[in-house]
Order: C-alpha cells, then structure tokens, then sequence
C-alpha cells in the first residue's frame, strides 16, 4: 500500500488547489524557509484525522484554513483529500483505491468522506488505528522531534513498541 | 498482552542493535526495561555507544549522534513492523556529510518496502530522491508547488547566495 | 528598577523591528508587554510578520521563520547592550540560503563591536568567518584541533561522501 | 574586550591538552557529529563558572572530567583557562590580561584561579555578573536552544531584557 496524491485547498499557506502525487519510493519536497513544507506534513496528518491543533502548531482547530496574506483575503473552508493505492487490502476497505476526504468551515463545521461518501471522523481514524499509519514518532516525525524519543521519559517511550506489540 | 509486548520489545531491541551499529559505521546499542518485572507499565533505557567511546548518558551524546540514535531506533521498529509510508520533516538537519551519506543508503534500502516523503534542505538527501517537489511562494503567503531538478536547485540556491 | 526596565525594553523593541525587517529582507515586527501596568511582573510577547504574510501566532510561523525571529531579537539586545563575545552553537541549521548570507552579512557587521565563536555545518557560515578551526577525532573518542582551510574542509566533506 | 584563547586539558572529549586562539571577529569551529565542538562550548561555560551539570549536558559535575574511550582510561581531573584581553577594563580588574582558571576532580574538590591566583568561584561568578557574558539566550545559544526564547512563556523572556535594563 501507498499514498498516490494529497490534494489540499485553503489548507494553511495553500490557498489555490494543489495536488502532489506521490511515487512509490522516496519523494523530497524541498523550498525556502516558510514556503510550506512542514504546511504540506500537517496536511496529511489533519486528513488522517489530528484532532490536536498544538499538533498541527496552531492554538485553534480554525488555523488551519488560509487566513490570508497580503495579496489575498481569508477563505470561509478548507478542504484535504489523501488518495491511497489499496491493492493489497492493507485498510480494511473492499476498494483497490481509497481517498480520504477533509473538509473545515470556519464555523467550526466539519465534513468527512472515504471515496466521496460521507462519513464520520470515527470511521476515518478507526480505519487507520492499528496501521502506524499518522502516528507521530513512528510514521510521522516532525521538524525539529527527532529528539524527542530520547529525550522523553523511558515510560513516554512505550507509545510505539506498544504499537508494534 | 504483557508477552506481545515483550517479543515486540525483543525484536526491536535486536534490530536496533544491528541498524545502529551500520547507521553509525561501528559501535554499539541496547535497549533496557527499567523494570522487567512489570511489563505493562515499564519503560525502555536506550544505552548507545558510538564508535571508539565510551558506552555514557544520552544527554552527553552530541546533537548529530542523538539525531542518528533517534533515527535508528525509528527504522528498528520499521523493520519489525513496516509501516506503509513515512513522513520525515528535515530530520537530518543536524547531520555531518558522513552520517548523511549512510542515513540516504538506509533510506534507499528501506524504500522499498516503506514509502517515504522527506522534507529536506540538504543535497545529499536530494540525489538520493527518486522524485523531487519544490514549493515556493512566488505571491506572497501563497504556497505553489513547483516541479524541481537538482540541477535547477542547485544553481537557483546558488544564485540566491550570490546574487543579494 | 520599573523605569530601567520600561527604558531598557523600547530600545530593544525599536532595534528589534529594525533588525527582522533586515533580515528578513521585508516583513514587520513588534514587542509588547502583556500587563503593562505591572512592569515588574509582565511578560513579553512577540509579534512576527514575515515578508507578504499577515501577523499570526509565533507557533504557525515555520522552522527557519522562527530561529531567523530569534537571532533576530538577538542582535537587536546585542544592539542596545554589546556582549564582548557571543558563542553561537549551530543557529543556523534550519536556514534556507538566502536567509543564511543576510545572517553571515549580519554578523560581518556585528563582529566589528562584538566577537563571534561560531559552530557550523554550514558553507556559507564558514565562508564568512576570519579564522576556521576543525575538530576531529582521529583517536577513538579523543577530540583534537586540527587548522583547517575552507578549500580543504570541502574537499574532505566531498571524498567522504564520495568515497563510502 | 574580547576572548584570547581557551585551554582545555581533560575536560569532555578532550583528554589532551588543547588550546584555541581566538581572533577579534569570527571564528567558526566546524567537524563531523560528535568530534566535540559543543564541547568546546561547554568548556566556556564552565570555566566562566556554571554550576548545573544538566546545562553541561551532565547528570553529575564529574562527568565533565574525561571518562575514557576504547583507546585511553580515565583521568583523574580536568581543567580549563579563558584568557581575556581587557585592556579596556571591561572586567573590574586592574590587569590587561585576564587569565581564569577552573579545575576540578572526581573528588568533587574544585579549584579556581584568577591569573594564577587562587579564588573563590564566587569571585568568578560576580567578575562576570552583570556584563552578560556567559548568559544562555544572550551571549551563548547552545546546540537546539535557538528556539527557547520563542517557545517559553512570555514571562520567562524577561530575563533578557533584565540584563539588559
Ligand atoms: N492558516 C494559514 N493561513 C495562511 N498562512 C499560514 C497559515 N498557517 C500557516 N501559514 C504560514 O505558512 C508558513 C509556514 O509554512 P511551513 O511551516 O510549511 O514552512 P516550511 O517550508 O516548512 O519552512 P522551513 O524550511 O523554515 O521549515 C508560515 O509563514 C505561516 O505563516
Ligand atoms: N566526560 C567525557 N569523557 C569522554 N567523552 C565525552 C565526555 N563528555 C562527552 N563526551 C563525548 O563527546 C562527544 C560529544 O561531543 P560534542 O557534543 O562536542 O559533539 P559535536 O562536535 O558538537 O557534534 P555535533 O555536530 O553532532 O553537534 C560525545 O560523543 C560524548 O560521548
Ligand atoms: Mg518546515
Ligand atoms: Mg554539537
């Protein structure tokens, strides 16, 4: 299994529709300081599910909706969808294709869908539980957390054998 | 429960062991239950001894050993238990030109059976990229996606220095 | 003592703004005090708008954004109140190429008042410095000056990466 | 004011003798991962007179004495010099030259010396107070603390506009 394409729209610093489609082996992003690497990192994982803003380093679930700059106003939405080859059933889906779909209003107001069909939160996160799939330290290491695996306390480190247990 | 954890506990501390000794060239790594009599609430010592020192306290490790020590462990676990894609946000940043070389031979080795999406600003990491993406922001605060050679990389950073 | 401090911190709060905005090469930035009416007891809250973007919070600013933020208010205290000698350990490791010759131009200019100890892995840093000193460890564990030149320290660098 | 030169026997990584000569503007100490440039740092702060292991990088003050590799065994003692110019009288010492000596043993027994005076470390410490000099987040950042001064809590910052006010 692997991803095939992220598509975000008024995701963070992403205002206009992007879509990176990804290879099977290894893709480097790479760009000047505050391009929106990192942004591209918090995309996948808030499509996965983050329910933790600190996680996604904003204080409020609302910043992560393109609040504008100075070219350009704040949009009302933003939407991530995560496109995953699943030919070899690895998630437990009858499809050989499934995309994931986010999408926030500034309301507060939260839309889900696994191939364009509605769906709750719950089923987007119980559908990756138990993959490591998202999961931070393990699938996920975020700029600047390499250290924190040696630097947490030996009980804090049971996270991810107990993921592989 | 207790004993899925403590095979699962086992084969990563084996692996580690071997993937720490080829990240590092040499030397030597263990992990350890602090208390081995309570599985389900021990937590795990890491011991690692870089090449020519001294087995010591992680603290006094420099930042790129611990770096390398961290990313070792990581790919413990995905040996044991391979997970389909892996995000890694610039975790070689604090890396000399040596450890990056063996760190993008690890990754090359790995990648083909995990998938991996790397945010970098190092060259090495780049030439061991399969597909390069580069985002700018051409308007300001806008994020764009850009197709990248390295060639076209290494020149536009180039010119960059030069040229302010 | 209240007075020193509200004095103290204008001047670096006007040095500040100056400073980003340099470094940045754009962009705006402010100081404020949370609980103005207590000087004794406020705290200081940092306000960063980088070049085309609006004002947010520190935390959504990127990984260089915020280590440029920090150098940045740095040198503005090294502005009002000069340190004989600074000892700067890797702040540059997160830097883009552009953001890092505005930094070794910065500390050009600083280092005629004050007296730079930088560690780097970085070309551009050390291409900026007047002295380079290298550390190696040819026997295991045991650290060792060695005078290097930048000429020869990247022909090392390149023939390890080469060469493994 | 500025640094002349730092000599290092024992201390850390550097089990030989070592000495660096510092010039008026910039100096850049570069190597491979470990061979012991923090360390370097290190050694200014403690013959300055640090007295937190936990800022040394140690869990105890013995563990800045050399503690063997696979090639050499331990030594006994470690002791560091910082020569200062200050012929402008930075320092309140009637001496163009400052030369600051600290040494230690596994014993825990410490000893210090002003240019080849024994002192107190209090009269280290209080040479010092107030020029800023040693000071973390003012005239020393160490290795990964770049960002401490954006990720405290906005009270903690007024440390450094108190050395400065
Ligand atoms: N909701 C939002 N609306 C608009 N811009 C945003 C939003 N959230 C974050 N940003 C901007 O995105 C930029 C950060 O992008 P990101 O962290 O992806 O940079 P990066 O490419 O990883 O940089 P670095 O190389 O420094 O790590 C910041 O300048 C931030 O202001
Ligand atoms: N008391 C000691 N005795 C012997 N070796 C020590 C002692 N204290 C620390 N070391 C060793 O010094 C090395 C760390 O050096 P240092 O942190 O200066 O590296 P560095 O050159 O800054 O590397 P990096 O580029 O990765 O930051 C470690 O390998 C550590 O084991
Ligand atoms: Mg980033
Ligand atoms: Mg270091």
């Amino acid at each position: 299994m692997h991803l095939k394409r992220l598509e975000m729209i008024g995701f963070k610093s992403f205002a206009d529709r992007t879509e990176l489609g990804f290879v099977p082996g290894i893709t480097a992003v790479v760009g000047p300081n505050g391009s929106g690497k990192s942004n591209v990192t918090d995309g996948i994982r808030w499509v996965l599910g983050e329910q933790s803003a600190k996680s996604l380093r904003g204080s409020k679930m609302e910043d992560v909706i393109f609040n504008g700059s100075e070219s350009r106003k704040p949009v009302g939405y933003c939407e991530v969808s995560l496109t995953l080859d699943n030919t070899d059933q690895h998630l437990k889906l009858d499809y050989s294709e499934v995309r994931i779909t986010r999408r926030v209003y500034r309301s507060g107001e939260g839309q889900y869908f696994i191939n364009n069909q509605p769906c709750r939160l719950k089923d987007i996160t119980e559908l990756f539980m138990d993959t490591g799939i998202g999961k931070e330290a393990y699938s996920m290491i975020g700029q600047g957390r390499i250290d924190d695996i040696l630097s947490g306390k030996s009980e804090d480190r049971r996270a991810i054998f107990e993921e592989v247990a | 429960m207790a004993r899925r954890f403590a095979e699962g506990f086992e084969a990563i501390r084996h692996e580690f062991s071997d993937v720490f000794t080829e990240m590092f060239g040499g030397g030597e790594a263990d992990l350890r239950l602090t208390d081995p009599d309570n599985l389900l609430e021990t937590g795990i010592e890491i011991i690692a001894q870089p090449p020519g020192k001294k087995p010591q306290h992680l603290n006094l490790l420099s930042g790129g050993e611990r770096a390398l020590t961290a990313i070792a462990l990581l790919f413990a676990v995905l040996r044991i238990k391979p997970v389909p894609f892996c995000v890694l946000d610039e975790v070689d940043a604090a890396l000399d030109e040596a450890n990056l070389t063996r760190l993008t031979r690890f990754l090359r080795e790995f990648s083909k059976k995990t998938q991996f999406i790397i945010i970098t600003h190092r060259k090495q990491t780049m030439e061991g990229a399969d597909v390069m993406y580069g985002i700018t922001m051409e308007e300001s605060g806008v994020s764009k996606l850009v197709s990248v050679k390295l060639e076209d990389y290494e020149q536009k950073t180039a010119s960059v220095a030069a040229g302010e």
